[in-house]
């Protein structure tokens, strides 16, 4: 039986560039996961959460964009393409539910589209660097063994060309996308070479019982000059069997009066 | 303070919406920006048990009690702030990012929201061209007691303005900006130093998105009939 809750998937990834693999997402799951052992090998240590050039910059691959004028030392996607910074990422984890369990894999953010596969199965990832992806992943899991994830990010759609004098947004091309805008350049920031192309926030599974609480709104009333107040709770509740599950609900809420010692 | 439980029949496969019975609290601590009195902060944790299965889920967060609202000022054009009914005069900090290759470690928050605290600002505006900020830049702020003023990602050079002329139609999927907007708001609502949320940098969206923004964040009926002082915002 998996422990339920959240376990961030944030050690252990490698990345290597689109371009210099040439395996599928599903063999890179199932009978050709990637390794470090060659020196010829496209793969390298990734930084997840991070972006791609987070990554590059790890395994010192360009100069750090911040230090000097280096940043111009680094080929800007408007030149190089957008294939030259779309970016496999794969790690590995273990998890076994029990029979009533149900796992998701959840990505809390990424830039900007990616096709994620886990031991063979594909699923995509839609547009939007803004938004949360959550994949129920129960029936494709192997619970004895290692788990294989593999992502493919690619970059947003419209990155743009950096006008030579540099300005407010580049070209604006980038605004067409729901994504960041400075990462064109602004009067303040040097382009972004990637556009902040990655898995750029946190990645996790999460392991429920049968019934799953969903983004809970908690909101306050005020009365008598804030000596009455109330707190109204709402929450989503999603039953992921094929049985009617008699559920008590919990709402706690304590606060600390000192130090490890809570009034219930 | 509080401990209170339901009991609930979820139909197979099904995906409902639950509001607990509303809870009361007299005289709670009350959450205050930075200067004007203490971050108070109340554990709200709710479980679900399942019959014959035990605990299935649970979640937990850090809420403040607070009531933020806000007007333009007729005379200046200024907007004004209260927070528990209190005028706040307002010293804020602008916000792109905490890095540009997005390494955002909760350290790193921690230190560049204390260092914000610690010059006396009582608010942090993250700019429509950076990012719809995460759950730990808010948790700091939370607990340095900065209130965030949160714009969505439209800046007038890349909608609408520049050299040459931008789209003011951009971005290109509407329904795509507001699904982004809309996952946002849910992951952020929770936090009591969120203050206001701002459609854009220097610019309005597309109408089409500015209306169905303004629709989705509008105070409900529910809470503008329950609530007796919101007259005063």
């Amino acid at each position: 039986m998996a422990e339920l809750g959240k376990t961030e998937l944030d050690s252990g990834w490698l990345a290597a560039r689109s371009t210099e693999v040439d395996l599928t997402g599903i063999q890179l799951t199932t009978t050709h996961p990637p390794s470090l052992n060659s020196s010829s090998s496209p793969w390298m240590e990734a930084v997840v959460p991070g972006t791609v050039l987070g990554t590059l910059l790890k395994n010192k691959l360009i100069p750090d964009p911040f230090y000097g004028l280096e940043n111009d030392a680094i080929l800007d996607i408007g030149d190089s393409g957008r294939d030259y910074y779309t970016f496999w990422f794969f790690t590995t984890f273990k998890c076994a539910p029990s029979g009533n369990q149900h796992v998701d894999l959840n990505f809390r953010a990424i830039n900007y589209s990616a096709e994620v596969y886990l031991n063979g199965h594909k699923k995509i990832l839609p547009k939007g660097m803004f938004r949360r992806h959550s994949l129920d992943i129960t029936d494709i899991l192997h619970p004895d063994g290692q788990n294989l994830l593999a992502v493919l990010v690619h970059p947003p759609d419209h990155p743009g060309n950096i006008p030579p004098k540099g300005g407010q947004g580049g070209d604006h091309e980038i605004g067409k996308d729901v994504a960041a805008q400075y990462v064109e350049g602004w009067d303040w920031m040097t382009p972004i070479r990637d556009r902040n192309t990655g898995i750029w926030d946190e990645v996790s599974i999460y392991v429920t019982g049968p019934v799953k609480i969903a983004d809970p709104h908690l909101v306050s009333s005020f009365f008598d000059n804030y000596e009455r107040v109330y707190l109204h709770a709402t929450i989503e509740l999603e039953n992921r069997n094929d049985w009617v599950a008699e559920c008590s609900l919990i709402i706690h809420v304590t606060t600390e009066l000192v130090e490890n010692a809570c009034l219930v | 303070e509080q401990l209170q439980t339901q009991n609930l029949s979820i139909p197979p496969g099904a995906h409902i919406d639950y509001t607990f019975p509303q809870l009361f609290f007299y005289k709670p601590n009350l959450w205050w920006p930075n200067g004007m009195g203490k971050q108070s902060l109340y554990n709200v944790a709710i479980t679900v048990e399942v019959k014959g299965y035990g605990e299935s889920d649970s979640w937990s967060h850090q809420f403040g009690f607070r009531q933020i609202g806000s007007t333009i000022d007729n005379a200046t054009g200024g907007r004004l702030f209260k927070v528990n009914g209190q005028p706040i005069f307002i010293r804020g900090g602008n916000w792109i990012l905490s890095d540009g290759l997005l390494r955002l470690s909760k350290k790193r928050y921690q230190t560049d929201i204390k260092f914000h605290a610690d010059m006396n600002f009582n608010m942090i505006r993250c700019w429509g061209g950076g990012l719809a900020e995460r759950p730990e830049f808010y948790h700091y702020c939370d607990i340095y007691g900065l209130l965030v003023w949160q714009e969505f990602w439209i800046t007038g050079d890349c909608d609408g303005r520049g050299d040459p002329v931008s789209n003011p139609n951009g971005p290109l999927d509407h329904d795509l900006f507001l699904i982004c907007a809309r996952d946002t708001v849910k992951l952020l609502r929770n936090h009591p130093s969120l203050a206001l949320w701002v459609g854009g940098n220097e610019q309005t969206p597309p109408d089409d998105i500015n209306k169905a923004l303004k629709n989705d964040l509008k105070l409900h009926p529910y809470f503008e009939s329950l609530n007796e002082l919101s007259s005063t915002f």
